[in-house]
């Protein structure tokens, strides 16, 4: 199974 | 908006591509900051404002200290009495922006933009998602219809500089050999992503002639123009094995 990934999972808001 | 020029930065609302623009502050007639100020703005406002704007006429773009709104006035080049001035409220979200670490990537390739558009173009036509791969011998871009069987792929081979293509009969693979003039390479790599954001990011190719795509495993994949202005960068988030 292949999901799509969240940019929040790579990078933090500042 | 810092003293090098202005960083735009948008994401959709999924989380899967981020949009990071930046204008040099040399794009400017003149450009004058106190200090760095960063803004929220709806962008379809903003938009609306500045296509109100003509190609000549003159874009004066403000901001004061503590500011709730960003003031556009447009003037008219050889009639500067004639200018029009608008709002764009700022808004709330929540945060200023992501911060992106640098990371080193693994391998990076430069392919004419107008390829890669097509390339995204018809290998959305066959799939959702597609695997991009690159090795030392070059770069695979493969979409896979699980329906019909069909696969697509495209193939940037290093330091070959012929350009051709060939048909899918008897289920091999249709592809294109481009000629791709500048490459790093580090490891081999391989991402997959949804072709209906690498779709989004190649439209940008009226920008630069060349457009960079860099990939780190288990990392966003990133897209980049270049061009004298400043650079446009997107991060599309990976499909990964769940």
């Amino acid at each position: 199974l292949v999901a799509q990934s969240d940019l929040l999972d790579y990078y933090k808001p500042k | 908006c810092s003293k090098e020029g202005i960083m735009l930065q948008g994401m959709d609302e999924f989380h899967i591509s981020l949009v990071e623009f930046f204008l040099s502050k040399r794009s400017f007639e003149s450009y004058a900051l106190c200090h760095d100020l960063c803004m929220s703005l709806p962008i379809d406002s903003l938009a609306t404002v500045l296509k109100k704007a003509n190609d000549d006429d003159v874009c004066t773009l403000k901001a004061g200290h503590k500011a709730k709104v960003l003031t556009v006035a447009i003037e008219t080049r050889d009639q500067p009495w004639l200018v029009s001035k608008h709002d764009v409220p700022f808004i709330d979200l929540g945060s200023e922006y992501l911060v992106i670490s640098r990371i080193p990537y693994d391998a990076k390739i430069t392919v004419w933009s107008t390829r890669f558009a097509r390339l995204a173009h018809e290998l959305h036509q066959l799939s959702g998602s597609l695997d991009i791969q690159i090795i030392h011998e070059g770069a695979r871009f493969t979409a896979l219809d699980e329906g019909s069987g069909k696969k697509g792929c495209f193939i940037f081979r290093r330091a070959k500089v012929v350009d051709e293509y060939r048909d899918s009969e008897d289920d091999e693979p249709a592809g294109a050999i481009i000629h791709e003039f500048h490459r790093y390479f580090h490891k081999a790599t391989s991402l997959r992503v949804s072709t209906k954001y690498l779709v989004h990011a190649s439209k940008r190719a009226p920008l630069s002639s060349k457009v960079s795509v860099l990939m780190k495993e288990d990392q966003p994949l990133l897209v980049q123009y270049d061009f004298y202005e400043g650079v446009l960068k997107f991060y599309i988030a990976p499909r990964i094995a769940d």
